[in-house]
Formats: structure tokens, C-alpha cells, sequence
């Protein structure tokens, strides 16, 4: 039996804002100690993980391991029939073959019942070793979100060079360029622990999709090594986090 | 020209 409850269904939606235009269809994976989920994109560029502690739910009971095959639009369609401020309960019976969500208003005068399809998925699990990153950036979530919207118009790739002093971002197009740059800040809204310079190329189609997540973090971690994938990283609160892995582009 | 990498080859299976 798996029963989890959010005093808020907006945390809810924002988490699965963050993934679906990444994922259609992905599989939960319940156990005692929380909720995660790992899945590659169908062109298996990227991978995205969710983790969320038990303690992040107002309560969490999880009898045994249960994995919720979701399609991520219906959940989605399901999420719109509630408020930001519902309090939302999903249970799932041992062996379900669908899940149970259950909004309650604030004043808890309404409640309205959804029973949403489980799907049989097949799960490929990658093991994600422990990365020392060169780089090391942390910087306000909504100034990632700028720039990969804005270095969008000029290139298909975004050029990430990071250095001891400044982290710079460009593209290169028909159109023309751009650059952006940004230095660590003396209020340490941006802070860059570099070990040694690095600089790689990106999909900026992905960067823009991972900054679907904006809304559930203030801040945003980025973490860059010589031949491994981008980290991109957004904390949801002190009870887990969105990772999403970017495999590099390479000169042909 | 640059070439996409797959993020599986970066990752081992479990």
C-alpha cells in the first residue's frame, strides 16, 4: 500500500511541469524512504532525475516498493481538475493497476476523487556515478532561464566556457552572435568554484526544456567536467531535487 | 560541425 499527501497541489504540478515536456511516460519508484524517478528522453540525449524524500510529504506511508508507470499527459489533465492550493492524496493498492488521487479544497468542504491508468512500462535504469565537476556554478534559476531562452534565437548550440573568473555563454548563427557573461556577484546570487577551466558545447533545445523546472527552485546548481555530461541541477526545497544530465556535443 | 553524444554511452546499466 503507497499513500503520499501535499498540503499543496501546486508543488505537484510545477514537479510535473518539469518533466513532461522532457517525458511522456515514466515510471515512479516508491519506496519507505521516498519517491524517485529516472528516465532518458526518447532520443536518449538527455536523462532526468526526481528525488523526493519521504519527510517532504505532510504524510507518507509506503508498505512496500510499488513503481507507478504514468503517462505524464493524462497526470497532467488530472493535475488541471485541481487547485494550487487543493491538498492532494495519491494511493496506490500493492499490485494496482491505477492510482487514486484525491484533491481536497482548503476549507475542506470539497473533495473530488480521480482514478488515473497505470502503465506496464519497461524501465532501463542507468547507474550515475559520483562526478567530481571542474566547474561548479550556482546562480538564480530565472538568469538561466534568460539566457537559455534568449541564446535560442541565434543557434541550435550553446557554448558554455566556464573559467575562475566568469561563466560565458554564447551562440553562434546565420543571424549573427551572442554573448553573455556573468562574474560571481559580491551578494553571491552567481558563485563559480572552478578547479579548472572548461568549455562545451550544448543542445540549447534541451537547456530550454530543463528550465521548465524555474518555478520550483530559486536557484539553480550547474555542474560541467571535460567529457561528461552537463549537470543541471534544481534543489525542491531541503527534501530533494530535479537532476537533469545533458550528454555534450562533440566536434565531428 | 558538432556531433550529438548520447547521454546512455556516459552511463552504465543496472
Amino acid at each position: 500500500m503507497f499513500e503520499a499527501r501535499l498540503s499543496s497541489t501546486l508543488t505537484l504540478k510545477k514537479i510535473v511541469d518539469a518533466l513532461r515536456d522532457i517525458l511522456n511516460q515514466s515510471t515512479l519508484d516508491c519506496s519507505d524512504t521516498g519517491i524517485q524517478l529516472q528516465a532518458m528522453d526518447n532520443s536518449h540525449v538527455s536523462l532526468v532525475c526526481l528525488c523526493l524524500r519521504s519527510d517532504y510529504f505532510e504524510k507518507y506511508k509506503c508498505s512496500r516498493n510499488v513503481s507507478l508507470g504514468l503517462d505524464l499527459k493524462s497526470l497532467t489533465k488530472v493535475l488541471k481538475c485541481a487547485n494550487g492550493d487543493d491538498a492532494v492524496t495519491i494511493k496506490a493498492a500493492d499490485k494496482a493497476d491505477k492510482i487514486e488521487l484525491s484533491f481536497e479544497s482548503a476549507g475542506k468542504e470539497r473533495t473530488a476523487d480521480y482514478e488515473l491508468r497505470l502503465l506496464n512500462l519497461d524501465q532501463e535504469h542507468l547507474a550515475i556515478p559520483e562526478t567530481e565537476y571542474s566547474c561548479v556554478i550556482h546562480m538564480p534559476a530565472s538568469e538561466f532561464a534568460r539566457i537559455c531562452r534568449d541564446l535560442a534565437v541565434f543557434s541550435e548550440s550553446v557554448v558554455i566556457a566556464c573559467s575562475k573568473n566568469c561563466i560565458k555563454f554564447s551562440a553562434n548563427g546565420e543571424m549573427g552572435s551572442a554573448n553573455i557573461k556573468l562574474s560571481q556577484t559580491s551578494k553571491a546570487e552567481v558563485t563559480l568554484q572552478v578547479d579548472e577551466p572548461v568549455t562545451l558545447s550544448f543542445a540549447g533545445r534541451y537547456l530550454n526544456t530543463f528550465t521548465r523546472a524555474t518555478p520550483l527552485s530559486e536557484k539553480v546548481k550547474i555542474g560541467m567536467a571535460a567529457d561528461v555530461p552537463l549537470l543541471v541541477e534544481y534543489p525542491i526545497e531541503d527534501y530533494g531535487y530535479i537532476r537533469y544530465y545533458l550528454a555534450p556535443k562533440v566536434d565531428d | 560541425q558538432s556531433k550529438q553524444t548520447s547521454i546512455a554511452s556516459f552511463f552504465t546499466k543496472v
